[in-house]
């Protein structure tokens, strides 16, 4: 089973520590370009780290890819183009194992399933970075747009910002996942039209635990407060876990197979 | 009694809050950029607010100076360029006032005193684009750096935060106000080398009272906590605005004229 992430947005966002969160396991801390003494790169590179993971009894593996350089130049023109060239050479990748002679074998699919795309926090509504990266590539990929550091906001604060976004995506007609299909069946319209309306979903990571009340609880300790990055109360973490590895993953795989690649594949044989 | 203060930072850094905070006024809220359907200019403007406030029964008149614009566009070659012209603008028409033949009128005094940079608060280091900034107006007017929103961090981040920052500050050989000169007297380098320890000042911002033990607090309403704006021990906005409004204002304005401005001047006379 194999299941490709890809997590995009400017350097301090969380990237590296939400995957840690989500996985759970230090793969990120020590691998992605989120480790302290980083250079930010001269363009936009594409670092990918694979593992196996063991969730509920499945064996995974795991390929994130992270985007160090995006967003983080003075100038910033065209750093969506190496992360869609990106995608398209892993299509290609697939297209061709796919036409291999040798057919019964199923080609390794290292196609990126799903893009967490990472919103700073700033409380005012999307930049123009954040609108063009999505218009670019969400006819290629899943985006999934994220609220970072979620807790720079208070909760009135949350709500007028994820209003503003949402109002902003469909002003310049932007793709997300989950998008309500009409032609789901009524159970998956009901699922997906309730996450639809939290998104996008406003995300705390931490890889450290604090034991309260003799439990050990995943948070960040502040000087006035502790927050709880599995509490739905302060934030929407555990929702975009619980879509992203229990009940969507295999969805994201088909979307990414049935709708993306069909339309790179199409367009490849069409010359 | 003129202050001129100009506040620069990308959009989102709680500039406007923290003029509002500083001044306890909602001056900035309906004025400045920040307010929520401002679009973003597609060049780097500057917007200037007078008010007269009253300070401990001294009426000053307080001219607020935002950059709605820097740091915004996915391209950002060049943002300081207007913020400096603008600088200079000021510097000249002082400078034209001064050489009047009617020299018995002080000129009025728009010349900025100060300029609070806003550092995003990523728990990295300083983005390039801030690098760039203060290396090229540093020389030009007191730069006040600061860690926008520091609530975003906990407190051993924004120790390991600041300590980065100063390494940068450090490696760049940028200036940063207050300057521990030489040549002031040994009081004056003692408040300065204790104000330099704590720089860059980690502010937070909250134009919004919570009663707390029936007293009216300024600071900001979490699900996790309340965190409080005048609290040393949550964050230093009172030891900026004490700084700023207290103990250095006159500092500044003098730092202004014979530091800044008698380069400019010097400059203007030779040709
Ligand atoms: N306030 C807040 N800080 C976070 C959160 N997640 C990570 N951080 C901190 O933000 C800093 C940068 O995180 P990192 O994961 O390296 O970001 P990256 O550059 O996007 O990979 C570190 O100091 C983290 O501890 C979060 O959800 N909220
Ligand atoms: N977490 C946090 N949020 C803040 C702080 N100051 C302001 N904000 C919020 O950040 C958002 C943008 O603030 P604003 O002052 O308009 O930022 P500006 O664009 O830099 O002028 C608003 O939702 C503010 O309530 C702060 O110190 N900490």
């Amino acid at each position: 089973f194999q299941f490709n992430l890809m997590v995009v947005g400017e350097s301090g966002l969380g990237k590296s520590t939400l995957v840690n969160t989500l996985f759970r396991s230090k793969i990120a801390r020590s691998t992605l370009a989120g480790a302290e003494d980083a250079k930010i790169p001269k363009t936009v590179e594409i670092h990918s780290v694979s593992h196996v993971i063991e969730e509920k009894n499945v064996r995974l593996r795991l390929t994130v890819s992270d985007t160090p350089g995006f967003g983080d130049h003075i100038n910033n023109d065209g750093s969506w183009q190496p992360i869609l060239d990106h995608i398209n050479k892993l299509n290609e990748k697939y297209f061709a194992d796919e036409s291999a002679v040798v057919r019964n074998i199923a080609p390794v699919d290292s196609r990126i399933h799903a893009c967490i795309y990472f919103i700073a926090p700033t409380g005012h509504s999307l930049k123009p970075i954040d609108i063009e990266f999505m218009k670019k590539l969400d006819k290629s990929v899943n985006i999934i747009p994220v609220i970072a550091k979620a807790d720079t906001l208070t909760l009135e604060e949350r709500a007028a910002f994820k209003e503003r976004i949402v109002e902003d995506l469909d002003q310049h007609a932007i793709n997300v996942y989950p998008n309500v299909n009409e032609d789901d069946d009524e159970e998956d319209k009901a699922i997906n039209s309730k996450l639809s309306e939290l998104l996008p979903f406003a995300v705390i990571g931490s890889d450290k635990e604090v034991i309260v009340n003799g439990q050990g609880v995943l948070g960040r300790k502040t000087k006035w407060g502790f927050i709880e990055v599995e509490n739905k109360d302060h934030c929407e973490f555990s929702n975009l876990r619980d879509m992203l590895i229990r009940t969507h993953m295999q969805d994201l795989i088909d979307v990414t197979h049935f709708t993306h690649y069909e339309k790179f594949r199409a367009a490849k044989l069409r010359g």
